[in-house]
């Protein structure tokens, strides 16, 4: 569960300094699983590990640039923070996706490969 | 569009759960003991799996090569359920039938392929050249097997593939790309279709003279081809590619043995 430090935009100029150690910001983390531990190894024969990754962490108040967020986060954020502290703050969710292709045996012995849209977070933002 | 699931035997009750988005993948993720009931009935040969794995490998790459780019989201290899073997001195005639039943209405077809194994012995390379007739066959009622030696009258031009065989390599798989033939039987969403196939193939030499033809030992060592579907599954839950990926469908090449096996008309070769 260590997070991935590299989840930075592309965008982002290189003159930003890395983060050297862990915070509990906005991340992602790997979350991995075999399909035999799931028990669905006799009809997924590949790939045999999936890793969905997930988003956690707190947002920062200046979440605009960093995470690519909309403006409408810091005018969530200052609602929280000014307003109304019943409003939750913004939270850190994936903003992109990978597909996952899968190879199964169907019930009728013919075997297929398939791509499922969106089954692998690959970045996170605060919204 | 929703994930049409006529072909599933999902619970309502699960779909409405997940509000309709489930697809086979999330069905098995999320159900407690789905796959409790799911017991294949037919297990596939493992050449078969194998031949997938590769697909699997070569398609699931992240950085795709450039011959691996396709539009595909979905390929399904359906090997034989019945099969006539009908075979005199000219011919080598199988009367075969696929199930469809898998093949999803939102599954649009791209490219179909009889995919074909050759085995063999041979200790100095070979060539063979084997023309291939393929024709739709109206199921018989009464019997599975029904003699057509003496109906060969062609239903598409007849296809032309070359095998080249190499002691080192033992098993060479072909795909004869039969997409113009089968497109309207699966456009029409066929739960079965049955196939009158002619395979011959002959010693691919120099004609001597006296144009004796030597009848070429691979064709005794083929099995039934199985049929490998190239579809695009058009439904929400299946990924779909951008058109500004760029990635044009280039189904035309056999990346499996480095070389493409275009099938050739008899007429063009002529010419």
């Amino acid at each position: 569960g260590t997070p991935k430090s590299t989840n930075l935009p592309e965008t982002m100029p290189k003159l930003i300094p890395m983060y050297d150690f862990p915070t509990d910001e906005c991340d992602l983390y790997d979350f991995r699983v075999s399909f035999s531990q799931l028990k669905l190894d006799h009809w997924i024969i590949a790939p045999q590990k999936y890793n969905p990754r997930y988003c956690k962490g707190f947002c920062p108040r200046a979440v605009g640039y960093i995470y690519g967020s909309p403006v409408h986060t810091m005018v969530q954020n200052i609602i929280y923070e000014k307003l109304d502290s019943s409003v939750p703050r913004p939270s850190c969710v994936p903003s992109e996706y990978n597909p996952l292709s899968v190879l199964t045996i169907e019930n009728d012995g013919s075997i297929a490969y398939k791509e499922y849209e969106e089954m692998i977070a690959t970045k996170c933002t605060c919204r | 569009s929703c994930y049409n699931f006529e072909n599933e035997s999902v619970e309502p009750d699960v779909s409405l759960h997940h509000g309709n988005i489930l697809s086979p993948l999330l069905k098995a993720l999320s159900e407690q003991n789905p796959w409790g009931e799911f017991t294949p009935r037919a297990k596939p040969d493992s050449r078969f799996v194998r031949y997938m794995k590769r697909l699997y490998k070569l398609s699931s790459k992240p950085d795709k090569s450039p011959e691996a780019s396709h539009l595909y989201n979905t390929a399904r290899l359906i090997t034989p359920r019945e099969e006539c073997l009908e075979q005199n001195r000219e011919f080598f005639m199988q009367d075969i039938s696929y199930s469809l039943n898998r093949v999803r209405s939102q599954e649009q077809l791209l490219k179909s392929v009889l995919l074909y194994s050759f085995d063999h012995n041979h200790v100095t390379p070979f060539t063979s050249l084997c023309y291939l007739d393929v024709k739709e066959q109206k199921p018989s009622r009464d019997q599975m097997c029904s003699h057509h030696l003496s109906s060969t009258q062609q239903s598409v031009p007849l296809l032309s593939f070359r095998v080249h065989t190499e002691r080192r390599v033992r098993r060479r798989w072909v795909e004869v790309d039969v997409t113009s033939f089968l497109h309207p039987l699966i456009q029409a969403h066929k739960k079965d279709i049955h196939l009158l196939i002619n395979l011959t193939c002959v010693a691919d030499m120099v004609p001597r003279p006296g144009g004796q033809v030597h009848k070429s030992p691979v064709e005794l060592t083929h099995r039934s081809p199985s049929l490998l579907l190239y579809l695009n599954d058009t439904s929400e839950v299946a990924y779909q590619r951008r058109a500004t990926q760029g990635r044009m469908v280039d189904l035309t090449s056999n990346h499996w043995d480095g070389k493409s096996t275009a099938w050739e008309s008899a007429s063009r070769k002529r010419r």
